[in-house]
């Protein structure tokens, strides 16, 4: 319906701000109906913008930058309904290392009640793994699975 | 609720049986290119019932068992389980622990199972209904598919609102 | 044949003068997201002359003029150039050193220099031919399109064959 | 031509297999004619098979071996006719540690003929570059340039 939708693309407003702001430290968002007559078939445009930087179509923006947004897009949606598991599978490939710290930090915050399981070659979001499982292929072809434990004691 | 346990066997390159146990919190899936990691992500799916062997980059579905690769045996079946916990009864059933599995053989029948006993895919999606999981769910982001929530036209986008409106 | 330097100024985010002095060998550009790296990359493609804004991740070539960000004055012009060895004479010119410069202005004026002189965008296009070097040629890979050689219909991926052909 | 476009054809399918083996350390390629009976038109379709598995749709090899097809593909076009310099940005961006500094070996092999750019945000990649420029951002929209430079003292 109609609100159904409204109330949710409210929400889903305001928490792309708020993650937007936490990935970016700082910085101005907006998401816009392109057919605000027609609520329930209307795309919706994104506009995101950077600390110090102008508002431009998020084509102008980095490969980095464009991950985080998206990331932070998703995550708008999840804060809703938040689901019980999330896989992610190598979403910080493009991130720099300081832009990782941070995507790894909203991990954990939400991690508190969203099991999370995140594919990964970084080095930094393997930091936040309270399990963590090496997929290994020592005879071509055949995976097999090890298990690096970690639990609590690492982070204490 | 969260998985207890995955179960892979016979399904991509997993010839053998494998099993990761995790725990509520972050598990991370870590290896070389190549190794495996995206085919843990495609087993998740195909269980929870994608029906698209294009969106598990095959071209059929018959290409998810494993292929032998040039020096074993190929599969004869395709199987994988999610064991998850039913922690707060949000799942319609009365078991604390359910398994949903799915299997494929090599002669193309196709089965599922809610533990163990038969059962429709439709019996699955069911199950997870308004739970957030699912196929089309915002809950299994793939590999290199990141960019497309940006990429798409604004008609499409609005896609991943009305899941949750 | 190689690049001396690269000049850029005005161009998106490079606001003021920058330039890059390069070795025959490799030159590796390093930096935080979102800092300016593949905007480099862009401003070689537009001075070798990239017709198509959506190819240099703009809506209209007036979006190539630095914009300001919220703290500066928008450049009234745009501006980049190449200063290339002509090693071997392998350019169809005289002189031991080429600057191919391009520059845009906000009243949309878009003009195009060899070695200061005035000239077209064909006549730089001449001047490369048959060296690999061009808009459309492989010397010049974007960030995410490495995949595109793979996902193109073949039928359009012969065309890297046709390039060498 | 149609004979032009043949023997192009059968040097860039030589390539490909001879620069495949090198990112791969071996396995087995393939560049078909979609539709031998019309050259000039037909489309060509790629087999690639890393060593131990079987051949099958690239559509089935994962992101990091996809980038390195891509990458023997475009360097087995490029030795027909190298072009004087090549700008690469951030196509080593889905490989693990070892293909990184196989990519690297690679270029470092190359760049005797040809002047590379290459950005990346990659710790091995870094490493094989005769000049670093680092690309900063102190005041928020306003690019600006760092040089490194290090030349051969520190590969000796
Ligand atoms: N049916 C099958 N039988 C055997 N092997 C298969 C089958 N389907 C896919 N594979 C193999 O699985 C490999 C891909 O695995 P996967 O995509 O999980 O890698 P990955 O660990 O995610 O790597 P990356 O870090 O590069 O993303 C491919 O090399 C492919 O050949
Ligand atoms: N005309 C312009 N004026 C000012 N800034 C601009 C202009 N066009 C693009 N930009 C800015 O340039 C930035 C993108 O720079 P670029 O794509 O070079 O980043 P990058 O260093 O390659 O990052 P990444 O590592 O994430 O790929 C964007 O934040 C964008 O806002
Ligand atoms: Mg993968
Ligand atoms: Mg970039």
């Amino acid at each position: 319906s109609r609100e159904a939708f409204l109330s949710a693309f409210e929400q889903i407003r305001a928490n792309f701000q708020e993650v937007f702001e936490e990935l970016f430290n700082g910085g101005e968002t907006e998401l816009l109906l392109t057919d605000p007559s027609d609520v329930l078939e209307s795309g919706i445009d994104i506009i995101a913008c950077p600390p110090g930087k102008k508002p431009q179509s998020i084509t102008q923006l980095s490969g980095g930058e464009r991950s985080l947004v998206a990331i932070a897009l998703l995550f708008a949606v999840f804060k809703i309904k938040p689901s019980p598991f999330c896989v992610l599978d190598e979403v910080d490939a493009a991130l720099d290392e300081s832009n990782v710290l941070r995507f790894a930090n909203l991990i954990r915050t939400y991690a508190q009640q969203t099991q999370f399981i995140i594919i990964t070659h970084n080095k930094r979001t393997m930091e936040i793994a309270d399990v963590m499982y090496g997929v290994t292929m020592e005879q071509a072809g055949l995976s097999k699975i090890v298990s690096a434990k970690f639990g609590n004691e690492i982070r204490a | 609720m969260h998985i207890n346990s995955i179960k892979i066997s016979g399904f991509k390159s997993f010839a053998e049986d494998v099993e990761l146990i995790l725990e509520p919190g972050v598990t991370t899936i870590v290896g070389p290119n190549g190794c495996g990691k995206s085919n843990v992500s495609d087993a998740i799916r195909w269980v929870l019932g994608q029906q698209s062997p294009r969106a598990l980059r095959c071209a059929n579905m018959q290409d998810l068992l494993f292929n032998g690769g040039s020096n074993f045996k190929p599969a004869q079946r395709a199987q994988a389980s999610l064991h998850i916990t039913n922690v707060e009864g949000k799942l319609a059933l009365e078991s604390p622990e359910i398994a949903v599995r799915r299997q494929l053989t090599r002669s193309g029948a196709s089965d599922y199972f809610i533990n163990d006993a038969p059962c429709l895919l439709r019996d699955i999606t069911e199950l997870f209904m308004d739970t957030g999981i699912g196929v089309d769910a915002y809950s299994v982001m793939e590999q290199s598919k990141i960019d497309l929530i940006l990429n798409t036209r604004p008609e499409e986008r609005r896609f991943l609102f009305d899941e949750v409106a």
